[in-house]
């Protein structure tokens, strides 16, 4: 329901990237880069060619100050079915969660190519 | 899949492997005796390490071939004659001290799932942390090698934190006879109805090897599910006992007579929200913004939750799955107490989690020490080695006769034999 187990690996995933550019103060880019070094060769490719593709919408999404949910909703990892509440693990981002996540694939729509990539992989 | 697809050859190799990983079978076992020469996919960090993977006879438990006076049948590193005596070794240091191996029946609990909290923890991540990724995900994310019913190492790891206690380093300390008879047959969701094809990939010949110590411990998966209604997917009472004599009667033809079967009880969770609801979760230690009450509500809302029982805000519904835990704990004490086997005895004993917290608390430690800082849910690494040494003190005061004698010739056996070939 929701995304499931999907949508709670994004939002992990997206939030540690959201973190690591506050403890090492550097760029939402290079904190992908920076997780995807941590881990050995054989994720480290899949890693890269995952940000290759959902990269440039975090780095939009999170710059923009939304929340790890509102992102991976953008992403389709996340999703809303009926009658079913979003799910969120974060504070509620500005206006309420689903007016973040409206925001955030609005402004996701940009990166049509990449979303379908996402899908398709 | 994909790739499985591809070639016909790679096809059945696949369907082979994926049917192993199904069974709980180790992936790799030439000989099909249910042992393994490597360490994951259900190798020797599951069950004691095979020493001839070539012949289906030669495995950790079995009884030995002409005392192993040419060649270790039983892989407990123990083999050849005393030129003195002209006896065998394994006559002389194992013949009389009734050998029996440990094995375990459970859940995720029993596997010791654990994530290790530094892969979620920004502030201490490092290219260290993720280097043993494969090896943790080939076991399934469960680390049965250091778990307190079979555990045998103790990791020196970054990710790890505490130290290994089991009942098999214990008993196998009592009697080095012992050595790499250990079988973790737990499964991740393993609850009293599918532990009944879980049971069936123990590896026990009735005629052939060693009676054995087996656990039989299913700490909450019987109560504890994601449903949104919960409470109807919990198993009834009549369903456990069904349940559970079939377990029963099927391990009557598995194991060899002598044997002794401990069953636990069901844990009572609620110490998971008493300790736990207010803390910060390691995602949120950072902008001090995600409590464990938190994760437990954003895991039920996508219906992941590992047990929306205990995991939840609501009063009601945690004392509800305390009450069903302790009634179907109640079954199988009744099991424990009326039924009796021609080649097991059973013993019953509760899952005393609030006494293993007290004494950690007792000796300065805090309750939330025991609990996996990931998922909120499971026995911690300090955790496993309480209950072992708990659950070894039960045991040795209510039921010595299971455990055996201390083997008189374990200083000549560490001697002349080592660490009997390691684990």
């Amino acid at each position: 329901v929701n995304g499931g187990t999907d949508c709670a690996a994004c939002t992990i995933i997206v939030s540690l990237i959201d973190q690591l550019s506050l403890v090492y103060s550097e760029s939402i880019d290079q904190a992908m880069q920076r997780l995807c070094g941590y881990l050995p060769d054989q994720y480290n490719t899949v890693c890269k060619e995952f940000i290759y593709v959902a990269g440039p919408i975090i780095v939009d999404l999170l710059a923009n100050g939304e929340s790890p949910d509102a992102v991976c909703h953008a992403l389709t990892f996340c999703t809303t079915d009926p009658p079913n509440p979003p799910c969120k693990l974060y504070p509620q981002p500005r206006g309420g969660l689903e007016a973040g996540i409206k925001r955030s694939k609005l402004r996701a729509m940009k990166y049509t190519s990449n979303l379908r990539e996402l899908l398709v992989n | 899949s994909d790739i499985c697809n591809m070639l016909p050859g790679l096809k059945q190799i696949c369907e082979m492997i994926e049917g192993k990983l199904n069974n709980h079978e180790p992936v790799l076992d030439i000989d099909k005796d249910g042992f393994s020469i490597i360490d994951s996919l259900r190798g020797s960090s599951w069950r004691g390490k095979d020493c001839d993977d070539s012949r289906a006879a030669v495995h950790p438990g079995a009884r030995p071939v002409d005392w192993d006076r040419y060649e270790d049948s039983n892989c407990n590193g123990i083999y050849g004659v005393d030129p003195v005596s002209g006896k065998p070794y394994e006559q002389l240091f194992c013949g009389d001290s009734k050998p029996m191996g440990v094995g375990l029946l459970g859940d995720s609990a029993g596997a010791h799932f654990h994530i290790p909290a530094e892969w979620v923890t920004p502030t201490v991540m490092g290219l260290d942390m993720f280097a043993n990724i494969t090896f943790v995900a080939g076991n399934e994310l469960d680390w049965p090698s250091m778990s307190g019913t079979t555990g045998y190492q103790n990791l020196t790891w970054p990710t790890v934190h505490g130290w290994t206690d089991s009942a098999y380093l214990r008993l196998r300390q009592r009697n080095l006879c012992n050595h790499r008879d250990y079988q973790n047959i737990a499964v991740n969701g393993g609850d009293s109805g599918n532990t009944n094809d879980n049971a069936k990939s123990l590896s026990r010949n009735q005629t052939s090897d060693y009676p054995m110590i087996l656990f039989y411990s299913l700490i909450g998966n019987d109560v504890c599910n994601g449903h949104p209604d919960t409470i109807e997917h919990m198993t009834t009472p009549e369903v456990m006992k069904a349940n559970v004599i079939d377990t029963l009667a099927y391990l009557d033809t598995v194991l060899p007579a002598g044997s002794a079967l401990i069953m636990t009880g069901l844990a009572d969770g609620r110490v998971l929200w008493k300790y736990m609801n207010s803390r910060y979760h390691p995602l949120g230690e950072l902008r001090g913004d995600v409590t464990y009450a938190d994760l437990y509500a954003y895991l039920m809302c996508l219906q992941v939750s590992p047990c929306n029982g205990w995991m939840s805000s609501n009063e009601t519904l945690r004392n509800f799955t305390s009450e069903r835990a302790a009634a179907l704990s109640k079954v199988l004490q009744d099991l424990a107490s009326t039924r009796t086997y021609k080649n097991y005895k059973i013993h019953y004993m509760d899952f005393a989690l609030h006494t293993v917290i007290d004494e950690w608390v007792a000796q300065g430690g805090k309750p939330w020490d025991l609990i996996e800082p990931v998922d909120g849910f499971h026995p911690s690494q300090i955790s496993q080695a309480l209950t072992a040494a708990y659950t070894w003190t039960h045991l040795m005061q209510n039921f010595p006769e299971v455990l055996g004698k201390e083997n008189p010739h374990n200083e000549q056996i560490r001697q002349l034999f080592g660490d009997q070939g390691g684990h």
